[in-house]
């Protein structure tokens, strides 16, 4: 699975989200991404995010409006992925990660399985990573 | 406002080739960002950096994608704009090779929100989006993930990355 959100100048959000699936899946079998809530969502009043992981467990909890919800109630984005992420994984076992924006820019990329490659662009820098507490930067 | 892109290349327990996922994402932030600087909104960049994505083989999207049962590709994607609270969607698409792209115009060409398989195929074939092979679809990566789980029925293999898109 592969994702994107961003913040333009004028303010305004956007999320997208895009997968293959999983290996095998059975025919028909349709996962998070395409679920509004689950694989994406966005609101200019709040913040963006885009997830990926295991599916069914996204779209039980569905994790990117729960990330948003949290954001509305005052968390930021990176308390915000955090809480969603450990629910998801206490209540129903799901493992996977999430990328956010706050409207004010404040952004961040969490997951709880081992690895998630990802990359920001912001005030003329690049940051990545993949790994936990892995964050490098390059001046563009 | 300062412009912000971020971009993931999916989650799991192991990366094809780290080194290059890391490089891919920050390919397609740079890409999204590029958008933004030539004057695009959130929404074209949040676009062009998933098409990025798409088109780079070593991501499990558009070609790339992990094989179903039948060892083909049936993929999904999901637009949204925060600005309106538009959204698009196509699901179990076969056959093309940029889904975000045909998600917005599902967004912006129909008053829907998702469309599925056959139907989904019918709308591309009807913007114009050029049908493309399944091989063009396939990797040797994805095709040898699909020979390893080939003795497992589905979900039976519980490993966290047979779950994970």
């Amino acid at each position: 699975t592969v994702g994107a959100v961003v913040l333009d100048s004028k303010g305004d959000l956007a999320s997208a989200t895009s997968t293959g699936g999983i290996v095998k899946k059975m025919v028909g079998r349709v996962g998070d991404t395409p679920m509004i809530g689950c694989g994406g969502f966005a609101d200019n009043l709040v913040g963006a995010a885009s997830a990926t992981g295991h599916g069914e467990a996204i779209m039980k909890v569905t994790l990117s409006r729960l990330v948003i919800f949290h954001m509305e109630q005052g968390m930021s984005p990176s308390q915000a992925a955090d809480t969603a992420l450990e629910y998801m994984n206490t209540r129903v076992k799901g493992k996977g990660g999430i990328i956010v924006i706050s409207k004010s820019g404040e952004w961040t990329a969490k997951c709880n399985t081992k690895r998630m490659a990802w990359a920001t662009v912001k005030d003329g820098i690049l940051h990545y990573g993949s790994q936990h507490g892995e964050h490098n930067t390059k001046p563009l | 406002m300062v412009p912000v892109v971020v971009v993931h290349g999916g989650a799991g327990t192991a990366l094809t080739c780290e080194e290059l996922c890391k490089l891919g994402v920050q390919e397609a932030a740079l890409a999204g960002y590029h958008v933004l600087q030539q004057g695009g909104s959130a929404l074209d960049a949040a676009e062009a950096a998933v098409i990025h994505l798409e088109n780079n083989p070593i991501y499990n999207a558009g070609c790339g994608s992990a094989l179903n049962e039948l060892k083909d590709v049936e993929m999904d994607a999901l637009i949204v704009d925060g600005r309106t609270l538009d959204c698009g969607a196509v699901a179990a698409v076969r056959r093309i090779a940029n889904p975000i792209t045909l998600s917005r115009l599902v967004m912006e060409k129909t008053n829907h929100v998702c469309l599925a398989g056959e139907g989904a195929s019918k709308f591309a074939k009807a913007m114009g989006i050029k049908e493309v092979s399944e091989e063009s679809l396939r990797t040797e990566y994805s095709i040898k993930m699909w020979e390893k789980t080939r003795h497992f029925n589905e979900g039976s293999d519980q490993s966290e990355e047979s779950k994970s898109g």
